[in-house]
């Protein structure tokens, strides 16, 4: 399982969350406008957070941060 | 399995609930506007608590939470 | 495999009923106007039961416990 | 696999036949008007039976108790 | 996988045949006009039976017993 | 895997081969009309024969015996 | 995998190649007109051959042996 | 995995093709006029390749031998 | 996994491909026009090359070779 | 589960970040103008990351980097 | 998984990189004009890089290298 996120600005954050019992952000992609990141949930992210303008692409659709 | 949620507001909750015999909160992830969060099912959240104004995208369709 | 239910009212409960030999409730999570739970079937809970005025989003389809 | 049984009267049963070489009933939720149930087959049981006016939904199609 | 049937009359049986070298009854269900069953194929019942009249909601369609 | 048959005369015969080396009849149940049967492929079924007027649900499609 | 074959008319044959380095014949099994016969492919059967006037139901369509 | 054959004359030949390092004719079965087969890929069976004008049935589509 | 590929001219080649840290040919089937072969990706074959003007039946769509 | 880069031009930079408790770059590789990579998630690649102007082709749909 | 790859002209590479931490070209396949080929990701090769005019038939959609 993975999704895409399209960054439509600098300084866009994809954060991935620790799978486990606590729960902590483990680490954090920074990406410049027009750059585009596809993610798995792994062994060690269970969830993740976005943060700045983006477009992301899951399985249940597309979402525009900025527009909703 | 995860669902997608999509913050409308400042201070919106995502809160795991614990598996197993007991159930309890062991998390809750604030959301500012505009930020999104995937969640998975995982070993320890079989169950999850929105709160504040949200769009969630899940596999059963996408719920607007202060619309309905 | 799991649901989601949208509370349209205060005080209304997911409630957990165990699996196994017996049938008893085990958790009952109350959901104040506009909250949203998702919910899984787990290793303790094999039926759930609903009361109060919400809109439950399963893979069967859409219901409106208070509308029918 | 789970079926949803929402209530249309009070006093609506949703009943339990065991699996195995022997049917019998090993529980009977009773629901009022109203209230939903979603019940899964599991180790322990491998038949349900419905009585009372009620909306079943399940992967065949959805089912009026009291219309047909 | 299972089956869905919903009595339009008294008497409605739904009989198990057993899984195995043999094929003999185990159990007959009675239905009331109105109540309606949901059952499994399991370890012991790999054949049904329906005798009356009933509609039947299965992977390959619906079936009313007394209307072709 | 199942399929479903409706028998629309009396006297129709749903007829269990052998599974192995050998191909042998090892039961044969027969239906009144409008008796509605549902029979798997078992580890003692891997084919069967049905003689008699009546009407088929396979997951190939809906077949009359007495039509075409 | 089953594959449908009804009969249209006398003396239909739907002939069991054996699975294995050899191709040989292990059963012809003989339909009458009208009759139905469910086959799957199974630990001895990995081909099959159908001789006469006959409607095959396939996972890849339907087929009539005469109307070519 | 399984394709269905349909000779359209006398003497149409489906040959199996070994499977493994070698690659040799392990089996030619021939069809009449009329006559089908339906064959699988099999433990020995990995390739086959069909001589004379027929009709074939497979996952990805419907193909004429001598029409194209 | 297999592809289905009919060959329009005499001398259609069909080559398999090792599976390996090596990457060489381990058979070339030959084809005369008119003749189809089915072939499946093996334990010793991981890909495959096509020479000669024909029609491929894959599950990404259907190719044919001298047109494009 | 893979996906698919079409780059459209020159110095597009296809980056494969390590799966485990570290996210690091792994490896770079650069696509000249027209070149086309597909690619794995894969026991070392839990994430990617593309620069430059470019198409991608994933299970959430089409995606032009330079476009949005 | 495979892919399909068809040469619109001479000397179209198909190159396989390699699985595992590190990532080197392991082998690249030639192709004339009007040749197919089929590969498959492997235990070998996790990314595949495609040089030259060439259209490819992918599970995300068919792409012209030389279009765009
Ligand atoms: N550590 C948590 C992370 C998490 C996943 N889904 C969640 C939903 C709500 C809150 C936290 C989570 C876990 O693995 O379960
Ligand atoms: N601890 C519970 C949490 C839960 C899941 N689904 C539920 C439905 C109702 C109430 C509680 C729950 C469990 O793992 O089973
Ligand atoms: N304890 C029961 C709960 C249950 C599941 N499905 C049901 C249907 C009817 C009555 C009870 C149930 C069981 O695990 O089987
Ligand atoms: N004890 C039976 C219950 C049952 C399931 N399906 C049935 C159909 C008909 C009669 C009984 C049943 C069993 O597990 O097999
Ligand atoms: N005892 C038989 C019951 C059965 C299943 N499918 C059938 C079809 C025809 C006749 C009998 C059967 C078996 O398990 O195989
Ligand atoms: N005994 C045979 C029965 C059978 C299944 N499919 C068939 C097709 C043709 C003839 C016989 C059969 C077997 O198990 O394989
Ligand atoms: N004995 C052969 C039968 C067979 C299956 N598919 C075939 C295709 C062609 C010729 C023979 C066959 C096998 O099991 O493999
Ligand atoms: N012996 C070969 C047969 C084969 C399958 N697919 C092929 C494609 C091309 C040439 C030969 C083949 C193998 O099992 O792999
Ligand atoms: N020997 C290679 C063959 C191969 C498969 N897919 C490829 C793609 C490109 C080049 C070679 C290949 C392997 O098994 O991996
Ligand atoms: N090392 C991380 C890489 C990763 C995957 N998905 C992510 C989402 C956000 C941040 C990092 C990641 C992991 O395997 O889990
Ligand atoms: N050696 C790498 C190859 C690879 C697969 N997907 C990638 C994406 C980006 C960069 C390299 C790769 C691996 O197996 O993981």
């Amino acid at each position: 399982e993975y999704f895409v996120i399209h960054a439509l600005e600098n300084g866009v954050q994809v954060i991935g969350l620790t799978r486990g019992p606590e729960t902590k952000f483990h680490h954090a992609e920074k990406l410049d406008k027009g750059e585009v990141m596809l993610a798995q949930f792994t062994e060690h992210t269970s969830a993740m957070k976005i943060r700045g303008k983006a477009i992301l692409y899951t399985k249940h659709g597309i979402i525009r941060t900025h527009d909703d």
